[in-house]
């Protein structure tokens, strides 16, 4: 695993996430538990939890967008890029962006939102990208993830640890 | 001339690698035309980085392993920084 530079992290166990807009392609309700999916898998195995907000500014902004979005990051069209994240910190820091011009599925018929969504979050909350083919945090996207037994990699287990510990005994 | 197909796949795959490794390995930006420098060292040390980095064989070359893994959907962090 790899943290980033100055290893920044959040200081509070508690966070806040804002699903900022939708993309269209998967009902409201399947972005909202994908999300909700994909933060439990750090909420897991760290003594961080999360809180949704609906307004104001949270500390994770999740937001769908396309080509240019404002971060000098565009995004690229289908394929590539699926999506990009910033480490801890005020303002876009935390933040999350998906690129809605990707398929996002439930599944993994195009690209798995709870797949994407978990491996930004390891960067929202500090990680970096990991040279472990096994782990969340490699940076190239795993199609042939099975949904169904997915788990953290020790990598990934290991690398949150070290930023905020393991979960409350 | 129009590129025939070949030669376009060729200039594509080149824009590929050249986006690739300045967006996520750090390469510096450079106008000279990629095509040119792709066997120059500082393009092969990048290429050999990349390979590392991914757990592919370091060879350095665009070799199609290398060129399949850059066409895969991935995160848009770089894996690199300055």
């Amino acid at each position: 695993f790899r943290t980033f530079p100055g290893m920044p992290k959040w200081r509070k166990t508690h966070l806040t996430y804002r699903i900022v807009n939708y993309t269209l392609d998967l009902p409201r309700d399947a972005v909202d538990s994908a999300i909700e999916k994909a933060l439990k898998v750090w909420e897991e195995v760290t003594p961080l939890t999360f809180s949704r907000i609906y307004e104001r500014e949270a500390d994770i902004m999740i937001t769908f967008a396309v080509r240019n979005h404002g971060d000098f990051f565009d995004f690229d069209g289908p394929g590539k890029v699926l999506a990009h994240a910033y480490p801890p910190g005020p303002g876009i820091n935390g933040d999350a962006h998906f690129d809605d011009d990707e398929q996002w599925t439930k599944d993994t018929s195009g690209t798995n939102l709870f797949l994407v969504a978990a491996h930004e979050f390891g960067h929202s909350l500090g990680l970096e990208h990991s040279k472990n083919p096994e782990a969340l945090m490699y940076p190239v996207y795993n199609s042939s993830t099975d949904l169904a037994s997915f788990r953290l990699s020790q990598d990934d287990v290991t690398g949150i640890q070290s930023l905020y510990g393991p979960p409350p005994a | 001339h129009p590129l025939n197909g070949a030669a376009r796949d060729e200039e594509d795959s080149m824009d590929l690698v050249q986006h690739y490794l300045e967006d996520y390995y750090n390469l510096a930006k450079d106008a000279k035309q990629f095509a040119k420098r792709k066997d120059s060292s500082p393009v092969v040390k990048k290429i050999q980085e990349m390979q590392k980095f991914l757990g592919l064989k370091v060879t350095g070359k665009l070799d199609s392993d290398t060129l399949q893994v850059m066409h895969k959907p991935r995160c848009g962090v770089p894996d690199i920084r300055e």
